[in-house]
């Protein structure tokens, strides 16, 4: 599979980059 | 302290990026709205260093040819390499109105006096579509030597991207556009051409009351 074809979620990310800050 | 902690090289650290709306309330004032915001900071020792990413799960969102981001991270040097997440505000009231300014303003400070090149690729699907390059000379001030891009307007693609993202109804498909939209800033030496600082950006939509968020990482190669 391209990588180009798989979608940001499945790829090896930190979990903070599907985790919006939450400061003022 | 900062170098690992923020978006800093061993030779530039940028201290700010803001992109942001200018509209006039009347002749005096104007209400600024930032769509992202890289405010100052000041990280210290006891500081965590930044999580990193592994540079090859983004080289398809960025240009992959010849002066692509993996060639840019073969040269070097490692540690001047950066991913952003951006969280951006969408919340503000867009109208077409020529009193309106779109602009991108960013700071840069170094040790050394030099002349510095900035390259912003806008891309689509990983292709760049459109780039901007703007050369900035230093300004000695407190000790050390400071790069403004002050005020810098967006272009037309940019805004009617923002327009027509605004456009759509619903939040998840916003960032359905937005995950084959990014932007690869490249800031280098303009005599030595070496790079000082490369950052790569992705978006979503902000779902937050208080405005623009971000992550930022460090990209590696294991």
């Amino acid at each position: 599979t391209k990588q180009d074809q798989v979608p940001m979620r499945k790829r090896q990310l930190p979990a903070s980059f599907w985790e919006e800050p939450r400061l003022p | 302290p900062w170098q690992g902690r923020s978006i800093a090289s061993s030779r530039l650290r940028m201290l700010e990026f803001s992109a942001f709306l200018e509209q006039p309330q009347d002749p005096e004032t104007f209400n600024k709205h930032l769509f992202v915001h890289i405010g100052q900071s000041n990280p210290t020792f006891s500081d965590p260093y930044l999580e990193a990413v592994d540079i090859r799960q983004i080289y398809d969102k960025f240009p992959e040819k010849k002066g692509g981001l993996k060639e840019l991270f073969e040269k070097g040097p490692p540690n001047a390499f950066f991913l952003v997440k951006f969280w951006a505000d969408l919340s503000a009231n867009l109208q077409d109105d020529s009193s309106f300014f779109y602009g991108v303003s960013s700071q840069y400070e170094s040790s050394e006096n030099m002349i510095i090149t900035s390259s912003t690729k806008v891309c689509s699907f990983g292709k760049q579509v459109v780039e901007k390059v703007e050369t900035e000379y230093a300004r000695f001030e407190n000790g050390r030597y400071v790069f403004r891009i002050h005020r810098s307007p967006l272009c037309e693609y940019m805004i009617n991207f923002i327009h027509k993202l605004k456009h759509l109804p619903e939040k998840y498909m916003m960032n359905s556009v937005l995950e084959n939209f990014t932007i690869l800033q490249v800031v280098s030496n303009r005599d030595t051409l070496e790079t000082l600082l490369c950052v790569a950006y992705v978006f979503e939509v902000s779902t937050s009351e208080h405005g623009a968020q971000h992550h930022i990482y460090r990209l590696v190669k294991d």
